[in-house]
């Protein structure tokens, strides 16, 4: 029987550019590298460098709070729904 | 927008605002549902090449090449990957994964902001006139950030960081989400970055009024744009068969009512249901409307929803009452049948009739369309109203503009109510809502861009704000739909654009990045809530005094702490002279009889594009019973200019 999967969402996590360990050519693989420490399957949605430091994923809430807890990350913040007004 | 250009004084003050590159080399970024390409606002003629620090693209998709863009439609993106990321592929059947607008909410707002010039525009014969955006020379680019399943923040982040990285100059934004702390708000922190690189960001405050404390967008950064009323209306008269006439309005146009009265049933005697009198959708009995005229009260669900709900029940005709909810406020909709909206007091007088009439019936007159009604602007009661829910030392919206029954430009994938039965398809549609004086906002801050490229986002709004007007040219002070009273600074802001004098503002109250910082310093935010909003590592100084009442805002939200009724709350400021040498005084004038306020000093004498401080001194002696709501106006003249700002002050 297969187990339940843990349900994803989209997060949009907060880097602190400035924090980037100099191993990293380039802010790009740092963030990869970080999404890859807690999730496998994880990718990317958008990253962001004029907006915000950062990217757009889908993770499980457990993955957020693990991404969250990591050097760098400033914020793991749940995908927001705007309305037109 | 056939009429705003009149109303705000545009038409008459041409020869101010330049023709030449200066004005078209201002790009507005309109964050919305798309575009139409093909609406008349976008015909680029006579414009000429796009500006060399443009570095957008039109980009390819659903029904949308780049050919679609021009001189005048410069950009069009879409971001729809957090939307397909939440809710699977977008169905491209139903909605176009391109920049193409399927809903025109999108092609509304960017043609109010910038559209070109287009002669004989209406919508059925309505509000008939020349269409034009506010700034007509300023280019447009459209980024595509909301669909069918919802405007998701992904997607609009993205969309601010092309729109950063495509070099817009201001961008307009006509939605909103719930009320988040600045760093956990997509839309605070990517307009941000936008303000940090000089870009104006113009948002709607929401449609949630008259409640207080429900505005959206209320980050200082950002410009927060209410809805006022024009001096133009869609008269509908419902007709009784006891002889009483009320107004209503209308923008119904198709197979006339016959010319005597009908039969007139209330649709919670015509139902079932324990909320019939609201139409919704399965409610009404056939067999108790067929060949009448519905009475439905508003709420739940949309109003031109209703309409459907009552044509398909068999039914004549309709007409739409407000609650309390609405008031006397009267928002005019293409309906699929014939059918006037009508206030509440009419509401209540014909349900009146209804009841107590054994046969009732009922003629609905439309009238067109009629201008120079006054008052005129009055703030719309569904316009969101401060506090600010978030800093209530902020007073939020900034300042109001027309957002009621505007016509500009529509999407031809859908008809002017947006239901999927509306078959019919129009060039111009006339809404309602906030998200319809931002864009008039946006486009005004690109016109006054063009005029003085040289000044920060603060600086132009600071203008927009100190220039607004909060009184009618009889001197009475502007009214609120939803109470017929005279509005407040939590409903109006500063008050009503007036473009024209905000060219020329005398002083304006400008703000850096580094004034966020502090503010955001005295918001108490951590070094970490403060990366994640401004992007860099900032630490606030231990001992420095870090104070919101600081902030060099052009409007003053007094907030005396719980305790005691009195106290002394200071809040100092910087004006810069943008214009020649002068001596300004200071006046202020409060309703509140408990507080004293004092300006230091009283008189400013300051050279050309000189900054000079001041101190504004609140003290309060009131006892707990006058512990409420009161309102004033610092004014700063020298003659020619009077450089006015709001004061709001509560317990």
């Amino acid at each position: 029987a297969q187990a339940a999967q843990p349900e994803r969402g989209t997060y949009i996590v907060h880097v602190a550019k400035s924090e980037m360990p100099q191993s990293f050519e380039h802010h790009t693989l740092w963030y990869e590298s970080s999404l890859k420490s807690v999730s496998d399957s994880a990718e990317m949605i958008y990253t962001y460098d004029n907006a915000i430091h950062g990217y757009a994923t889908r993770l499980t809430a457990e993955e957020a709070r693990l991404l969250e807890s990591q050097s760098g990350i400033l914020a793991v913040l749940p995908e927001m729904r705007y309305e037109l007004h | 927008t056939t009429r705003t250009p009149q109303f705000l004084g545009l038409d008459k003050s041409a020869d101010m605002f330049p023709e030449s590159s200066s004005a078209s080399d201002v790009i507005i970024g309109v964050l919305d549902t798309g575009v139409w390409p093909e609406s008349k606002s976008f015909d680029d003629t006579g414009l000429g090449p796009v500006p060399s620090s443009w570095k957008g693209e039109c980009e390819v998709g659903t029904n949308f090449s780049a050919s679609n863009c021009n001189r005048k439609l410069i950009g069009a993106r879409f971001f729809a990957k957090g939307c397909e990321a939440m809710l699977g592929p977008i169905n491209e059947t139903e909605e176009s994964r391109s920049p193409r607008d399927d809903d025109g909410h999108g092609t509304h707002t960017a043609s109010t902001a910038a559209g070109s010039v287009v002669s004989g525009a209406s919508l059925f014969g309505y509000a008939a006139g020349t269409a034009r955006g506010m700034a007509t020379r300023a280019r447009v680019a459209v980024y595509k950030v909301c669909w069918k399943g919802g405007c998701f923040s992904s997607d609009i982040l993205a969309a601010i960081e092309s729109a950063i990285q495509d070099n817009a100059n201001v961008l307009s934004l006509s939605l909103g989400g719930g009320m988040a702390d600045y760093f956990r708000d997509s839309v605070a922190i990517g307009a941000f970055s936008a303000m940090e690189k000089g870009i104006l960001v113009s948002c709607s405050a929401g449609n949630a009024g008259p409640s207080p404390y429900s505005l959206s967008n209320v980050a200082p950064w950002i410009t927060t744009v209410g809805a006022g009323t024009l001096d133009r209306d869609f008269p509908a008269y419902v007709a009784l068969g006891n002889g009483l006439n009320f107004s209503g309005v209308s923008l119904y146009r198709g197979n006339a009512l016959p010319d005597s009265p009908l039969p007139f049933v209330y649709a919670g005697n015509a139902s079932n249901a324990t909320n019939g009198n609201l139409c919704v959708t399965g409610t009404l009995s056939p067999e108790k409307v067929a060949g009448k005229i519905v009475l439905c009260d508003r709420g739940l669900t949309a109003r031109v929803q209703k309409g459907s709900v009552v044509k398909s029940a068999g039914a004549l005709g309709m007409v739409l009452s407000n609650t309390a909810a609405n008031g006397e406020e009267l928002v005019a909709d293409a309906h699929l049948l014939p059918a006037s909206a009508v206030g509440e007091k009419a509401g209540d007088a014909i349900k009146k009739y209804l009841f107590s009439e054994a046969k009732p019936t009922v003629s609905i007159l439309f009238e067109g369309t009629k201008v120079g009604i006054q008052p005129s602007p009055v703030v719309a009661a569904f316009s969101s109203r401060g506090p600010n829910s978030i800093t209530p030392q902020i007073l939020k919206p900034d300042l109001i503009a027309p957002g009621v029954n505007i016509l500009a430009g529509w999407s031809k994938a859908v008809g002017p109510t947006g239901l999927p039965v509306d078959n019919r398809r129009v060039d111009f549609n006339i809404i309602s809502g906030t998200s319809m004086s931002c864009p008039h906002v946006s486009g005004l801050a690109a016109l006054i861009k063009s005029v003085h490229p040289e000044w920060s986002p603060a600086a132009v709004r600071s203008a927009l704000m100190t220039t607004a007007y909060t009184v009618y040219k009889t001197g009475a002070k502007l009214q609120d739909s939803a109470t017929g009273k005279p509005s407040t600074p939590f409903d109006h802001g500063a008050g009503h654009v007036d473009p024209v004098a905000a060219l020329n503002p005398g002083l304006v109250y400008d703000l850096t990045v580094d004034d966020y910082l502090g503010f955001l310093c005295a918001l108490n935010y951590s070094a970490s809530e403060i990366n994640t909003l401004a992007k860099r590592k900032f630490e606030c100084e231990a001992g420095k005094q870090y104070s919101v009442n600081d902030l060099n805002y052009p409007s003053f939200a007094v907030l005396f702490e719980s305790g005691s009724g009195s106290g002394v709350v200071k809040h100092s400021r910087t004006v810069t002279n943008v214009g020649p040498a002068g001596t300004y005084k200071a006046s202020v004038t409060s309703d509140a009889a408990s507080v004293k306020i004092s300006v230091e000093p009283e008189v400013l004498s300051l050279k050309e594009n000189e900054k000079k401080s001041f101190i504004v001194t609140f003290s309060s002696s009131g006892s707990t019973q006058d512990r409420v709501n009161a309102f004033g106006r610092l004014e700063w003249s020298d003659g020619k200019h009077v450089v006015g700002t709001p004061i709001s002050i509560n317990w």
